[in-house]
Order: structure tokens, then C-alpha cells, then sequence
């Protein structure tokens, strides 16, 4: 794929060697520039800078960039390796390493920990749920009484918060996680698995010999 | 939020119906 050399991409700020991400992430060479393709549709949505901002992530997630959704924001935050308030190529292909669907279950359980410690203490607390509950309930426009949730609270905090302490600690959610399997459905995309033929483009832009992918 | 009743469900699997945790639609083009 050495035909169409270019070095448009290497300006991109945060952009990393497609060769050096595929050897540290379950990507291929190919796959890493396909998600290039997407990378850079992604970060010139509403500012051309080669970044993906906050508001450019919620617009690819919701097509929609008026929409707050905490749970957007957590993700971001998490894409957001380096809390620079935006995210650059590396970031976004390191990130998604842990949906792809042959990323180890460990790192998908640790990437949910993270996600759902709203506050980053190392436990996820009632409060911390309350508060996602109270979120997904908004943007579902369904109705529960404080009494339901608080139910709910305590029928999963039963389950999960196995010293009774009030807070789920990483090995309690790790444990958790075990016996709800459908916990980690969220943390593995199969279109990751299909990428360079969602994205087929990447050929025309390929820095990088055929022998290297 | 699920085809379940929300009451049987532990709050994680509320949560992970949200559409802000469901990155596939990034790939929809």
C-alpha cells in the first residue's frame, strides 16, 4: 500500500506511527488507518483542528451536539487520556483498543470500574449509582419513585458490595462483573472488527508498505 | 430504557442501556 504516499496525516497533532499503535493495541497496521479515516471525519465535524473535542464526540455519538449525556462525558473523560480536555489520534485508537472484541475481559472490566467511579476515589459509591440512575431515567423519560431507586440501590449494592461498606471496590466489581456478564456487553463493538471495509478509503492514504500490515 | 421491568434489573444494567455508553453508533456514517 506504499502507492500513495503522503504526509498530510503526520500533521495532525497527537498523531501516532499506525505501525507503533497496531504493535501496542489488538489493531492491525490496516485497521489503525482505517480508523484514521474515521478519526479525522470525527475531529473536523466542527472545529478542522485534528482534535476531537467534547462537543465533536457528542455529535458523532447523538448526531445531535445540543444533547448532555453523562454518560457521554464519562466516556470522553476517559478517551481523554491525557485530561487535555480534548482527544488526539493515539488516545482515540488506544481507548477503543478496549472495546475491540479480542481485548481481554480484565481490561474491559477495569475500563467499567473507571467509567462508573464517577469521582475517581477507587470505588464506586450508592451516591455515584444514584446519580446514573437518576441520569438514565432522565434520558429515557422513564418514571420511577425515589422509593423504587432506592430499591433498586439496595438490591445491588446487596449483590455487589460484598463487605457491606457501602462502596464497591475493584475486586467486588470484578467479582460482580462475573456473575452479570451482560455488564460488559457495552465494552466490545463488533464494527471494530470491520473497519477497513467501513472504511475503505484508508487505502488511498496508507503511509506504510503492505508488508507492514 | 429496557424490554425488562426496571425493578427487576440491578442499577448496572439500567445504566448500560444508556445511549451515551453505546459508541457503536460513532461507525454509523
Amino acid at each position: 500500500m506504499g502507492c500513495f504516499h503522503s504526509t498530510a496525516s503526520r500533521q495532525f497533532p497527537g498523531y501516532e506511527d499506525p505501525v507503533f499503535l497496531a504493535s501496542q493495541t489488538a489493531f492491525s497496521v490496516s485497521e489503525v488507518e482505517a480508523l484514521f479515516e474515521l478519526y479525522k471525519s470525527i475531529s473536523s465535524s466542527v472545529i478542522d483542528d485534528g482534535l476531537i473535542s467534547k462537543e465533536e464526540f457528542q455529535l458523532a455519538l447523538f448526531k445531535n451536539k445540543k444533547k448532555e449525556n453523562l454518560f457521554a462525558n464519562r466516556v470522553f473523560d476517559l478517551f481523554d487520556v491525557k485530561h487535555k480536555g480534548v482527544v488526539d489520534f493515539g488516545d482515540f485508537v488506544r481507548t477503543l483498543n478496549f472495546f475491540h472484541p479480542n481485548a481481554s475481559q480484565e481490561d474491559k472490566i477495569d475500563f467499567t470500574f473507571r467509567l462508573y467511579d464517577l469521582d475517581g476515589t477507587g470505588f464506586i459509591e450508592r451516591q455515584e449509582v444514584r446519580q446514573m440512575l437518576i441520569a438514565i431515567l432522565c434520558e429515557s423519560e422513564l418514571k420511577l419513585a425515589d422509593e423504587t431507586i432506592e430499591v433498586i440501590l439496595d438490591k445491588t449494592f446487596q449483590e455487589a458490595d460484598v463487605n457491606q461498606d457501602g462502596k464497591i471496590d475493584r475486586s467486588e466489581w470484578q467479582q460482580f462483573v462475573s456473575r452479570n456478564p451482560s455488564l460488559l456487553k457495552i465494552m466490545t463493538l463488533p464494527y471494530l472488527r470491520d473497519i477497513t471495509t467501513t472504511f475503505p478509503s484508508f487505502v488511498f492514504h496508507s503511509e506504510v508498505d503492505e508488508m507492514a500490515t | 430504557v429496557a424490554s425488562q421491568n426496571p425493578v427487576t434489573m440491578n442499577a448496572f444494567e439500567l445504566i448500560s442501556t444508556s445511549q451515551g455508553l453505546n459508541l457503536g453508533t460513532l461507525f454509523e456514517k
